[in-house]
This record gives structure tokens, C-alpha cells and sequence, in this order.
């Protein structure tokens, strides 16, 4: 049997809408320590690797290992129908077919409750850590969002060049180029608007602008994102819930 | 440029 109950239906709300438009079903393994997600979008060149620990929830009991396949824009429409502020609780029991979803109104007499049908889904699991690092870069996660956004108005390519004192994102394309310089900086009075970079090796990569557009939807799970960068590897966007993470892996384009 | 995917990079489990 499992059973979680969200403090806040909103954390689930973001987590769904952050993974539902590159991977359209995946598996939630369930254990007594939480719950993680491993998928890759359909043209595999995105890797989400998604731990939702055990203390994230208000509540939370999982008896015995349970993987539960389930199509993420079914589950998003039926999250939606709950109040944003409303206690979530999910269970199922140990052999399912189906997700029971119920949501709790903290202010009227209201319980809703929602049954989702259960997929089977055969997905491959890829071995993806630990990973080195060469340059590690930590920013408000809306100013990496603005950066991309900004920059895929140039071009499908987002080039990132780490070097000890700045991170530089460059976009050259058809009708023109952009660039934007990034450096640390300590923000004492307001600490999530630090900027931190970490450097073992100049960096020099480019992503994909459309992928890099998928990432930044988690941007409302955190204030901060954590940029892990080593040369000839997939990058690695990691924005940190109050217990646990959500990470994307970019495979890194390279010249033909 | 070209675009790897990413079980170039990662084994399978």
C-alpha cells in the first residue's frame, strides 16, 4: 500500500506540469524513502530524473516496492480540478490498476476524489550517475528561463562558455547574434538571487534551444537552478525541491 | 550541428 499526502496540491501541480510535455507516461517507483521517476522524451535526447523523498510529504507510507505507470497529461488534468492550497493525497494499493487521487479543502467541508487508470509501461532504465563535473553554475532559476528564452529568438542553439569569472550564453543564427554575460555575485539580503560559479575547466557546450525551452517549465519548483556542465557530457539543470529534485540531462550538440 | 541522443552517453541499467 502506498499513501502520500501533499502538504500543498500545488507542489504536484508543478512537478507534472515541469515533465508532462516531454515525456507523456512514465513509471513512479515507490519505496519506503519516497518516490522516483526516471523517463526520456520521445526523441531521447532529454533525461528526467525526478526523487520526491519521503519528508517532502505530510504524510507518507509505502509498505512494499510499487512501480505505477501513468500517463502524465491525464494525471495533470485531474490535479488540475483541485485548488492549488488544498491537501493531496495519493494512494495505491500494492497490485493497483489504478492511482486514487483525493483532494481536501483546508477551508470548507469539501473532499474530492479521483481514481486514475494505471499503464503499463516498459521503459528502459539508464545508468546516469555519479557524474564528474567541470564547472558548476548557480542562478535565480527566472533569470535562466529569461536567458533562454531570450536567446532561442536567435537560434536553435544555445552555446554556454564557462570560464573562471563568467558564464557567457550565445546564440548566433540567421538574422543576427545575442549574447549574455553572467557573474558571481553575493546577494546578502536577498541569497536566491546569488549568482555562484564553479569552475575545474573552461566549459564549452551547446544544448538544443527546444529542450533547453522544456527545462525551464520547472522553473515555478524553485528559486534557484544548478547548472552541471563537463566537456563532452549532457548537461545537467537541477532545481531542488524541499526534498529532493528534479533533473533534466541534455545531451550537448557538437559540430558535424 | 548534430544532435546525439542521450543513450550515447548513459549505459543501460
Amino acid at each position: 500500500m502506498l499513501e502520500g499526502k501533499f502538504e500543498e496540491a500545488s507542489l504536484l501541480k508543478k512537478i507534472v506540469e515541469a515533465m508532462k510535455d516531454c515525456v507523456s507516461s512514465c513509471n513512479f517507483n515507490c519505496t519506503e524513502n519516497g518516490i522516483s521517476v526516471q523517463a526520456v522524451d520521445n526523441s531521447r535526447v532529454l533525461l528526467i530524473s525526478l526523487l520526491i523523498e519521503k519528508d517532502t510529504f505530510e504524510e507518507y507510507r509505502c509498505d512494499r516496492n510499487i512501480t505505477l505507470g501513468v500517463g502524465l497529461g491525464s494525471l495533470s488534468k485531474i490535479i488540475g480540478n483541485g485548488a492549488n492550497s488544498d491537501y493531496l493525497t495519493i494512494s495505491a494499493d500494492d497490485d493497483a490498476d489504478k492511482l486514487n487521487i483525493i483532494f481536501e479543502d483546508k477551508v470548507k467541508d469539501k473532499i474530492s476524489e479521483y481514481n486514475l487508470k494505471l499503464l503499463d509501461i516498459d521503459a528502459d532504465l539508464l545508468d546516469v550517475g555519479p557524474m564528474d563535473t567541470d564547472a558548476t553554475i548557480t542562478l535565480p532559476s527566472a533569470d535562466f528561463a529569461k536567458i533562454c528564452k531570450d536567446m532561442k529568438v536567435l537560434s536553435e542553439s544555445l552555446q554556454i562558455i564557462v570560464t573562471k569569472d563568467s558564464a557567457l550564453f550565445q546564440s548566433v543564427g540567421d538574422i543576427g547574434t545575442g549574447n549574455i554575460v553572467i557573474r558571481p555575485k553575493t546577494d546578502i539580503d536577498h541569497p536566491e538571487e546569488s549568482v555562484t560559479i564553479s569552475l575545474d575547466k573552461p566549459i564549452d557546450l551547446s544544448f538544443g534551444s527546444k529542450y533547453l525551452s522544456d527545462i525551464i517549465k520547472a522553473t515555478s519548483l524553485s528559486q534557484k537552478v544548478t547548472i552541471k556542465l563537463t566537456d563532452q557530457s549532457p548537461g545537467v539543470f537541477e532545481y531542488k525541491l524541499p526534498s529532493g529534485y528534479l533533473r533534466f540531462y541534455l545531451a550537448p550538440k557538437f559540430d558535424e | 550541428m548534430a544532435q546525439p541522443t542521450i543513450s550515447n552517453f548513459f549505459k543501460r541499467k
